[in-house]
């Protein structure tokens, strides 16, 4: 489903080169479940945006789903982001948009009439444990209720391909593990799963997991 | 040193109210090491705000260093904040300032002149590992780097009441744990630390583990 080769993100900084992905290669196939560690700073972020079609290699190639993302015009392109669940290690909900608005803004871009799309928000919201802060703005909420907001927004659309960036930083172990859950209930339906964690016992669950090292990819291990 | 008593924190939200703190008895002496714990929207980063003077109860009492919070004058509040060092769970860096420049912010407040204060500040930053990111801005770091810029910052000035909001939530086992290395050296120095985390390992370090629960305080114990 995804194929990366030979991929580097380099940026340019006070006339130095910082190479936050140094040549990667990998192929994660559809139905797989991922888990992606690796210390701070080690471009899993970075790694994860370019699977997301929301930045583009530096060099090298990114096929997903048999197209070389890099010739996707921009229609296309954002075509191919929607079908993507992607939760953001800084969330990014919209400040001035509620819980459920924020949720249900995938299902607006499908063109999900607004009656449908607020049922269906306030259901996901209610699956994490948000139910009570439908009308909540996201600075009336806790980091973690933040947290899952933004992970609501991603599932809501059911997508084939999701991308959850430390999905559980801000969580309590019990939400963590309720969270995780509910990703894997979604990855057990036939969906693909990458998530990026810092806690060992959220990668243990994975089928797969992919260690990073300064912009490379250092280990590749099967369960 | 800080004592809260019959502390409560209301919001009101759609003619409800949502009890963020429903009632907190607290004491916490000089010196301490407390870890603060409890679920996803239990009320910890708003306990957090009031300890540190960011924000008041709506009923009881807060007495920080023997003086009432609630009828300082907007100065001596001011004062009072500078001699505490906050972490916030959504780090507050400068969006425009680089990393040296936010970790220095407090040294300039205290009339630090600026070529120590960039010194100090490049000297934090290397603690934090992140002697090679001074000029880079917020939006060209990791999340993780971006939070260890904000631990610099709330440590530089080496405060006696150091307030840490998850501090490790974004960062590998290995940059927490010597993050909260350097939280415990400026400890044993003499330091009030209180943190809040999701982590149990890093709640077992602490001295004493406050517990809450829907706005309460559920369990407190010492070892
Ligand atoms: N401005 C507000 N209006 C209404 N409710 C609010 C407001 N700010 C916070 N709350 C509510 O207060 C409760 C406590 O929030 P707080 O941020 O203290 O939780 P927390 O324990 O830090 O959670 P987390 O572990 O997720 O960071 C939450 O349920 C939140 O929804
Ligand atoms: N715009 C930019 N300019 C310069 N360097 C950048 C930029 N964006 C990211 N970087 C660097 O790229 C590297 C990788 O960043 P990335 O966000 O992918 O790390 P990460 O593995 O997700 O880290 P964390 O676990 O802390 O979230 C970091 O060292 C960062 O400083
Ligand atoms: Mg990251
Ligand atoms: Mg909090």
């Amino acid at each position: 489903l995804l194929r990366l080769s030979g991929v580097t993100k380099v940026y340019a900084k006070d006339g130095a080169e910082v190479a936050a992905l140094a040549g990667v290669d990998l192929d994660i196939d559809r139905g797989e479940y991922v888990a992606l560690t690796g210390p701070s700073g080690s471009g899993k972020s970075t790694l994860m945006h370019l699977l997301g079609c929301l930045d583009r290699p530096t060099a090298g190639s990114y096929r997903l789903a048999g197209a070389e993302v890099a010739t996707l015009s921009p229609d296309e392109l954002a075509a191919q982001r929607r079908k993507i669940g992607f939760v953001f290690q800084s969330f990014h909900l919209l400040p001035g948009a509620t819980a459920q608005a924020n949720a249900a803004l995938p299902l607006r871009y499908a063109g999900v009439p607004p009656h449908e799309r607020q049922d269906r928000a306030a259901a996901m919201l209610a699956r994490v444990g948000l139910g009570e802060r439908l009308r909540h703005l996201p600075r009336e909420l806790s980091g973690g209720q933040q947290q899952r907001v933004a992970i609501a927004r991603a599932l809501i659309a059911a997508p084939e391909l999701l991308l959850a960036d430390e999905p559980t930083g801000n969580l309590d172990s019990r939400s963590g593990t309720e969270i995780l859950a509910l990703l894997e209930e979604l990855w057990r339906e036939g969906r693909t799963l990458v998530v990026v964690t810092h806690d060992d016992r959220l990668a243990a669950r994975a089928r797969r997991v992919i260690r990073m090292l300064d912009g490379r990819i250092v280990a590749d291990e099967r369960r």
